[in-house]
């Protein structure tokens, strides 16, 4: 039961050594310690029940149950560091993995996933979240970002223009996440920027999730005509989330210059070498 | 001659949300893929020439495509190569350059010849390499960092 602990001059993260996941989050720069753990769960999609017979699918995100089922209990861990990196390695099952990596002069935490081929021989269709639970008192707030301009405050069970007969608990409490999602106790602020545009909620204070894929075996019949249920590469994703563990004054600094940095994100082209001068005359 | 228009075209196409999400079928979402693939195959040319004309040099630019997924066929196997690192915001930045590579020590210089730190990491559980190594970029611009291979080198074992 060694540690396990990947640490640069801004960050430190802390793995339990018992399971491999992702324990406590620190800003040593701000003095800021975070119990947090993260791991990765799975809804049961529905194929309807006595109550709706809407099953899940492309249009729908509709879970049989509120609880999601982990993926595993626990990862079997790499750690691998050298000057220019730290990664810990986290291999949960036959189809999800995950990096956890620290550049030195980082602030953030790079959580670099890869899901799929989601298996379904056991007739279930399943929707994959990344799940970060923390004991900050969220009162029921997150926040979710519109197409990357403005942040919306999100509230459990609520809709602002109207009285709400909350009848989806999971699925109704979804938000569209085009750039990041945030959660806070008024101190301290954990927000998670993601590569791509995802569903996100915050179903427990304290915790806040990603789906990062799906596979499902039923049509929604919302006009697709087909299961969500992808051949070829879309059996795979790879993505990332970079986490960000900041003071409440300070976290909105850091994550849009970091948030500018992943949408317009340096472009790398190869070169043999030694070509001609070139000149347009 | 290089084009951007049936990228741009293509983008315009993928703005649907079909296009994303999962809510197409299948035969319509490789269609979506065939038209972002066929819009870049001239955009490579358009930026060749954009670096060309910019860096006063021609080369034959590669790009890369399954980096994601640590695949380069240039980087895998040439004995020396150039990274051009183009960066499109209005500020500098310092950025990680994660390249695979074969089991090899290298040599990575800046675009002033100076020597950078460099690193050649084993992923664990497979037996690729990836060289990395810190770019600095200006704002809207782009350096060309020169890497080659060490003869006789062995590279040590990250832990």
């Amino acid at each position: 039961s060694r540690d396990l602990v990947i640490q640069n001059e801004y960050l430190r993260a802390r793995f339990d050594p018992n399971t491999g996941l992702l324990m406590e989050l620190e800003n040593l720069e701000q003095n800021l310690l975070l119990p947090v753990r993260q791991a990765f769960y799975w809804y049961n999609a529905s194929t309807g029940n006595n109550l709706s017979s809407q099953a899940s699918g492309a249009y729908i995100f509709r879970p049989n149950q509120n609880k999601p089922l982990f993926v595993s209990h626990w990862a079997q861990t790499h750690l691998v560091k050298a000057s220019l990196v730290q990664e810990v390695h986290q291999n949960f099952s036959a189809w999800c993995s995950q990096v956890v990596r620290l550049y030195p002069r980082q602030r953030h935490l790079e959580l670099e996933w890869t899901v799929g081929p989601i298996p379904v021989g056991d007739g279930w269709g399943k929707e994959v979240i990344s799940r970060f639970d923390t004991a900050l008192a969220t009162r029921g707030l997150f926040y979710t970002d519109s197409n990357g301009r403005e942040i919306l405050e999100r509230r459990r069970n609520y809709r602002p223009t109207w009285k709400l007969n909350q009848t989806e608990p999971v699925a109704g409490n979804y938000y569209p996440v085009n750039s990041r999602i945030y959660i806070t106790d008024g101190n301290m602020q954990l927000t998670v920027l993601t590569d791509r545009s995802q569903g996100g909620s915050s179903l427990r204070d304290g915790s806040l999730e990603l789906m990062v894929h799906r596979r499902l075996l039923k049509d929604d019949a919302r006009g697709v005509g087909e299961p969500l249920n992808k051949e070829g590469s879309g059996l795979w994703v790879r993505g990332r989330h970079l986490v960000l563990l900041d003071k409440k004054e300070t976290a909105a600094a850091r994550h849009r210059l970091q948030a500018e940095m992943e949408v317009l994100a340096p472009q790398v082209v190869l070169a043999q070498g030694g070509g001609a001068r070139y000149r347009l005359e | 001659s290089g084009d951007s228009a049936p990228l741009n075209e293509a983008m315009a196409v993928l703005q649907h949300h079909d296009a994303v999400s999962g809510t197409s079928r299948q035969h319509v979402a490789n269609d979506y893929a065939r038209q972002l693939s066929e819009g870049w195959r001239p955009c490579e040319v358009l930026m060749s020439n954009a670096l060309a004309h910019l860096s006063g040099l021609k080369e034959d630019f590669a790009f890369c495509r399954k980096l994601n997924i640590s695949i380069c066929p240039l980087t895998q196997t040439a004995e020396r190569f150039q990274v051009i690192v183009y960066n499109p915001l209005g500020r500098k930045v310092d950025w990680m350059v994660r390249l695979p590579v074969s089991k090899h020590v290298y040599l990575v210089k800046d675009p002033g010849g100076k020597i950078v730190p460099s690193d050649v990491v084993t992923i664990p559980s497979s037996d690729s390499q990836e060289l990395l190594f810190s770019a600095l970029v200006p704002a809207v611009g782009f350096s060309i960092y020169s890497v080659s291979q060490m003869p006789n080198q062995r590279p040590q074992k990250s832990w």
